[in-house]
């Protein structure tokens, strides 16, 4: 099944 | 000390109403340029960021740096005692356990006063970088708001194709297929069914419905929404407000079969 990336994988903890 | 007096009501509501199904608990981050929110949905997939920016607000005064940690839950129950029209005004002191909430009727003499008590929120901000987008599409939210209510009957999942052709909203599951494409489209009389698409490369992209449809519960907010495409990087939803103010979803694509 498809699966989604957490937003951390894009993103930048700041 | 936080005071910042809101025309109508129905701004807020509006807003808080269109993430309390993403997200719980949030910090409202106030300080001179207004009133912002980012936070992540429990599965980590989704993202709200919001900002209200001073100009959006007569008067707007904040002095320093508060968080408001707030429950949205408890915000929509105070929400709902305010009427749409009336004038809503957000108090805090400058170290604060409650916000307070001050609704004004223009038409009667009846103020209503509530405070809800704050929460001490750790949150994770994340930091955007910005990006130069491989496709951004505008177009009538409403018209967003049926494709994916639509295509949701179908599939748990849509693609969002661009190319030079137009974009293609499509869908496939258990009783068969479906799709809609749109092609720019200028309406002179009626610029806010403008359906406007901005290419620099061909984009596909997978996407779980039931956050787009969640998103949509913004609709009302603004005639258009922007979606923001690159391929491999998560999709930016947004609904523009007055004054620069803005409603952003982020939603993290699909990967694989």
């Amino acid at each position: 099944a498809p699966f989604q990336k957490d937003l951390y994988n894009y993103f930048i903890k700041t | 000390m936080l005071e910042a007096r809101l025309e109508q009501a129905n701004l807020l509501k509006k807003v808080v109403d269109a993430i309390k199904d993403l997200v719980q608990d949030c910090n409202f981050d106030c300080n001179d340029s207004g009133i912002a929110l980012q936070a992540m949905d429990n599965s980590h997939v989704a993202l709200v960021s919001m900002m209200l920016k001073s100009e959006s607000f007569s008067p707007f005064r904040c002095d320093r740096n508060i968080a408001l940690g707030i429950n949205l839950t408890s915000l929509t129950k105070v929400l709902r005692a305010a009427q749409n029209e009336d004038i809503l005004t957000l108090k805090a002191e400058d170290a604060p356990d409650v916000v307070n909430l001050v609704f004004e009727s223009a038409e009667s003499d009846r103020i209503s006063e509530y405070d809800i008590k704050l929460m001490d929120i750790d949150q994770e901000h994340l930091g955007i970088p910005e990006t130069e987008y491989a496709a951004t599409i505008s177009m009538p939210s409403a018209e967003f708001q049926r494709i994916c209510r639509d295509l949701m009957a179908l599939s748990e999942s849509v693609s969002i194709e661009c190319s030079k052709e137009g974009v293609k909203f499509a869908c496939q599951g258990d009783i068969g297929s479906g799709s809609v494409t749109l092609r720019s489209h200028t309406n002179v009389d009626k610029p806010e069914m403008n359906v406007e698409i901005d290419l620099t490369e061909p984009v596909s992209l997978t996407f779980s419905l039931k956050y787009l449809v969640g998103f949509c519960k913004a609709s009302s907010l603004s005639g258009q929404v922007k979606l923001c495409l690159s391929n491999e990087v998560p999709l930016l939803v947004e609904y523009a407000l007055a004054n620069n103010s803005y409603l952003r979803f982020y939603l993290a694509p699909k990967i694989g079969d």
